[in-house]
């Protein structure tokens, strides 16, 4: 009585949005909206990393700076939100 | 607030919009009014007027689309984006997309609006007795012709007031047959419909015809949605069907089983298991006020704020009662709204301009005179007082010409006064003319003509509106007005961190905005205010890519934002795109 529930997680037929892990939301949302490309572009970082990228984000939707994909970060990346990226390209 | 590169905005203010199309979520008076008050928040606090267009070619063109949909940025179902838009200019530029994967509402569930019936088309009351019974959605209870209905008042019972809900048995939306209703069965390439269909197109939506045959007679409408049409999926929009079985169990209501981020839906037929058909059930939607608010923001050239309570913050939030934030008003007015100088604003900063020393024998780093300070003056009264320092009153005399700027591999500071290049360093200064074949003056000391500053000058920039002077050595800046000045002051009393420990570079930015550089961080400052504005720091290289990210002097020259790393710049277009990497020495100082 005691034991968990185990949830199965299906794919439905015609879903645009996948089961995706934690990192390759980060990484996908990162990207989108023009943290990532950032490094990209630029030839002066020395800490191109997601690291940076993350702090990044983080500073511009005022959330902790922590660098890390914590759980703020990660439920901040799961808002609903305007497409337009937050770092001009 | 930020703008878009290069300030993009309307270089009219009698701005036209046009709506392509309609969600099938929303009546189209619904969606004509959430457009028209979305465009009120921004003429509201600017002198732009908007003005809607039927046909043609409009500034801003307003269209629903799902997934791919004609431009290079798909959306992506249910939630995750909800719309997009482009900053002002020809073309693409300046419309405004929205997701039709969302359910759109005004914030708060379902708007349904009523046909016919008896309420001249009020908005249904959810939830509504009838019978005795509570319902929250249309029903088709108590009708024969199962056209779904609703009371438009709380209870039926009571008041008699009631309406048909949205149904492809009473209208169709677009399409060729002016709203006609569909007709079921009706045949499409050979088989036969008993429903709205999205067989026949790429985009998703939901059709019908409006005759037997649309073979042969070729007219169509799209489906409306109704309270209980399922969103999404891949079942057409059919309603839930409860109850529904689900990995062998049966669900009486919309469930998240099965889904690792948490949506409800539903199974549209007795047995997901077998069937495979499935929808995400309606919520409280996104308030397409709110979207288009944001959205005609960027159209009008306004970016992302950071500031989580702007509307142009990048998430979405319902708020009950919208006003709009300090933030997006100083966004939208430093685009449209011309600058006024305030009253007595030449007065307000200078104390010593209030008075007309008389022309005493100059003494550099001697203060001669004193002004008094006056009742009136608000401004800068933390710090020391005030001096008013005359500087000599001819050009200052030029010095020892064997201090040759061309051998100057890193100046303190290079900036733009009334057009002129001035090249600072170690108490000297040069002047370069904005003529181009003008030659560099030779070098003379800062102490002549600035006699309140220090030899080490980190910074400087000259306010275009007042002509003011604003120089930054270490944590201290001093502001001169003719031959008044005043400083030091503590960079800290304009808002800079503490960490800051000098200013490197300053960039005029609009009338009264100005960059401040400092590390990997730059802040902007208003002027007027002498604050810096909510929302900075910010990184150089987000805004300003491809430059060093270690500049010491940074600043505007005939239209260009000129970043300096040692003897080299690198030169940045209106577009902030880097257009040249060259010589100080060559380029700028005619070496």
């Amino acid at each position: 009585w005691s034991v968990p529930l185990k949830s199965v997680f299906v794919t439905f037929p015609g879903d645009v949005i996948k089961n995706m892990s934690d990192t390759d939301l980060a990484e996908s949302y990162l990207k989108k909206f023009g943290y990532m490309d950032t490094f990209q572009r630029s030839g002066f970082q020395s800490l191109a990393s997601t690291s940076k990228a993350l702090k990044r984000m983080q500073r511009q939707l005022g959330l902790d700076e922590t660098g890390q994909l914590d759980m703020q970060t990660l439920e901040a990346m799961k808002q609903p939100r305007c497409g337009v990226p937050d770092v001009a390209n | 607030y930020k703008t878009f590169d290069g300030d993009l905005k309307w270089d009219h203010g009698d701005v036209t919009y046009r709506i392509l199309n309609y969600s099938p979520d929303l009546d189209s008076s619904v969606t004509d009014d959430a457009f028209a008050r979305a465009f009120k928040v921004w003429s509201d606090v600017t002198p732009l007027t908007f003005t809607r267009l039927f046909d043609g070619t409009a500034d801003i063109m307003i269209s629903f689309g799902k997934k791919d949909h004609g431009d290079l940025y798909p959306f992506d179902g249910k939630d995750g984006l909800l719309a997009h838009a482009y900053p002002p200019g020809e073309g693409i530029q300046g419309d405004a997309h929205f997701d039709d994967d969302e359910f759109w509402t005004l914030g708060k569930g379902p708007v349904v609006k009523t046909y016919y019936g008896n309420a001249d088309g009020a908005m249904c009351h959810f939830p509504f007795v009838f019978g005795g019974k509570t319902y929250t959605s249309c029903t088709i209870e108590g009708r024969a012709d199962k056209l779904p209905w609703c009371s438009t008042t709380d209870d039926y019972d009571r008041d008699g007031k009631y309406g048909f809900c949205p149904s492809e048995l009473l209208y169709t939306i677009g399409g060729n047959s002016d709203g006609a209703k569909c007709v079921f069965p009706f045949v499409f390439l050979g088989d036969e419909y008993d429903s709205c269909t999205t067989e026949g197109r790429r985009d998703g939506y939901r059709w019908c015809a409006t005759t037997s045959n649309y073979d042969q007679d070729k007219k169509y409408g799209f489906c409306p949605n109704t309270d209980i049409t399922t969103i999404g999926g891949n079942a057409e929009g059919e309603p839930c069907h409860f109850p529904f079985e689900f990995l062998g169990k049966e669900y009486d209501s919309c469930t998240s089983e099965g889904r690792g981020d948490g949506k409800l839906w539903c199974g549209t037929t007795a047995s997901y298991d077998d069937d495979k058909k499935w929808g995400f059930c309606p919520d409280q939607g996104y308030s397409l006020f709110l979207v288009a608010a944001h959205e005609f923001g960027h159209a009008l050239g306004l970016d992302h704020s950071n500031i989580r309570d702007a509307l142009m913050y990048p998430m979405y939030s319902y708020v009950e009662d919208f006003s709009l934030h300090e933030d997006d008003i100083e966004g939208i007015q430093y685009l449209y709204v011309p600058f006024v100088l305030p009253k007595n604003t030449d007065m307000c900063f200078f104390l010593g301009s209030k008075t007309d020393p008389k022309p005493t024998v100059p003494q550099p780093n001697t203060p001669t005179t004193t002004a008094t300070p006056d009742p009136d003056v608000t401004d800068f009264t933390d710090e020391p007082e005030p001096t008013n320092r005359p500087a000599t009153t001819t050009s200052t005399s030029p010095l020892d010409p064997t201090k040759d700027a061309c051998k100057v591999t890193k100046f303190d500071t290079i900036t733009v006064i009334g057009g002129d290049l001035y090249f600072f360093k170690d108490g000297h200064f040069w002047r370069k003319s904005k003529k181009g074949d003008a030659a560099l003056e030779s070098p003379m000391l800062i102490s002549e003509r600035w006699p309140a500053l220090p030899a080490v000058i980190d910074s400087a920039f000259e306010d275009i509106l007042t002509k003011r002077l604003y120089f930054f050595s270490g944590t201290k800046f001093w502001v001169y007005n003719g031959k008044n000045v005043l400083g030091p002051r503590s960079i800290e009393k304009l808002g800079l961190p503490d960490s800051v420990q000098k200013v490197e570079g300053a960039l005029q930015k609009g009338k009264d905005k100005v960059l401040l550089f400092s590390g990997e961080n730059f802040w902007r400052l208003d002027v007027k205010t002498q604050k810096i504005d909510k929302g900075y720091p910010k990184y150089i290289d987000v805004v300003f890519g491809g430059v060093p990210i270690d500049a010491h002097d940074v600043f505007l020259y005939e239209g260009r934002t000129f970043f300096c790393r040692d003897q080299f710049y690198w030169r940045m277009n209106s577009r902030r795109q880097v257009d040249r990497v060259g010589y100080v020495k060559y380029d700028l100082l005619k070496c």
